[in-house]
């Protein structure tokens, strides 16, 4: 069942759902769920990370967790960095795709958000769920399979995302999901040659729509090498680097 | 109907169809797909651009076309920069999300390619298809509905989006779409005030992954301030600086 008519259902033993949404792809969602969990962790709160995203998991990379683990043994929780995380990734080998229509995407994130037994060792506090970009199956059956506290909206300060970003709110509103507030990621890059600073993807676009909106601004974070590195390394830079300026924005 | 059984039908008055792609968004397919069209229409042919992204249709900002200004009269192509160009952004008034299911998704798309007239002012040599991230409803209905004589794959060279690409190329393979090549963007950024060179995304993984993949390497583009400013600002690079070595990139 494509969960008609069920309407959103509380995931057991789990207190809090935040979402983690941009509409746009590419702008840093996969990365802020990564380091906000782990943020959340580190001031002591018990805390699940659920990928989303079926056709491009990027959480195992994100986490050095190896894809595919469990291609034969079924998907399962994992614990990595203090973390209870889950993905599809961890069932689909390597370069495998997943062209699936919008029915099944609406099932396999029912399937990730339902059964599995997300507060079988403990209740969570937090479970962070990272969408996928666009409006479509994946964040509507997240909205209405589980009642999600709040969204955080993730976008860079570039005209495109700020417009799919501002869809990304409206679609909350319809969908009855309150939002917490906007993240400028990729604010600004400052050379590590000569430590000027370069605004490659524009800057202060998302302070100004958030007002606009009447929401929260909830911070700016740099472009930075190690923030992409410590992605593509497993290692997020909240978990790496706690105390770096950065990790502090998380 | 959603299309099935009809197997792909050729699209009236247009030669060939390239479809460019990614799976991960953000990497700069609208981008691509823009300045490609005009580098083709450049050299003499008479191009297409067609937006299939329907939950974030960017080629409207890009090309400089207001958004929502055929909400009332219907969506039609438009002659711009001497392409013919259509897009679901036309009939959506500013913000408006589209919060649509695959199925809607999927017929969507299948109307933009075969409900325009797309070769009623003389045939098209190419229409090129801007395609959404994801390997879901979009992708597999514009692959299904008309024979796309191949794709452009376009990723940046930091992991997780590389990762994607090569889902990307599966995904066409079971599609039975060629895949022309591999292109990298953002390849590097050379800082404005010192000249020097950052690897913010990584550097030379696409090349590496066409070899592995036994694809073309198309070629790599910078990651640079005035490709952004152009796409904020409606006039692509290849429009306004066409002897600029980043145009020539395209
Ligand atoms: N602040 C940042 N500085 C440097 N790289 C970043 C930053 N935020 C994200 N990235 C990189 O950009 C790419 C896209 O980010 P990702 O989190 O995958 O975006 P999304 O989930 O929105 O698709 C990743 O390679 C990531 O490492
Ligand atoms: N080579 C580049 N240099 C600078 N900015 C770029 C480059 N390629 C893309 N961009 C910018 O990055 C953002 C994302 O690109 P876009 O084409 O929208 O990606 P996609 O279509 O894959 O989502 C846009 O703001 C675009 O202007
Ligand atoms: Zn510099």
């Amino acid at each position: 069942s494509t969960g008609v008519g069920r309407g959103p259902k509380v995931i057991e033993g789990v207190r809090n759902i935040i979402a983690v949404a941009s509409n746009k792809g590419g702008v840093g969602k996969s990365t802020v769920a990564v380091n906000l969990a782990l943020a959340l962790k580190d001031f002591g709160a018990r805390v699940g990370l659920l990928d989303a995203d079926l056709t491009g998991p990027n959480v195992p990379t994100m986490m050095g967790i190896p894809q595919g683990f469990q291609a034969d043994s079924g998907l399962a929780f994992v614990e990595r960095y203090g973390l209870r995380v889950a993905s599809l990734g961890f069932v689909l080998r390597r370069g495998l795709p997943v062209v699936w229509r919008g029915p099944m995407i609406g099932t396999g994130v029912r399937q990730l958000m339902h059964d599995l037994p997300w507060g079988a060792e403990g209740e969570l506090d937090y479970l962070i769920i990272d969408l996928p970009p666009g409006t479509s199956d994946a964040s509507m059956s997240a909205a209405m399979e589980a009642p999600i506290a709040g969204a955080v909206i993730v976008t860079t300060p570039n005209a495109v995302s700020l417009e799919d970003a501002v869809k990304a709110v409206s679609m909350f509103e319809k969908l009855s999901v309150p939002v917490f507030g906007l993240i400028e990621n990729m604010s600004y890059f400052v050379c590590p040659h000569c430590g000027e600073r370069t605004e490659i993807f524009g800057h202060g676009g998302v302070r100004e729509a958030a007002e606009e909106l009447g929401l929260d601004f909830l911070g700016e974070i740099p472009l930075q090498v190690d923030v992409r590195t410590g992605a593509d390394l497993g290692v997020p830079i909240v978990e790496s680097d706690p105390g770096s300026p950065v990790a502090q924005a998380f």
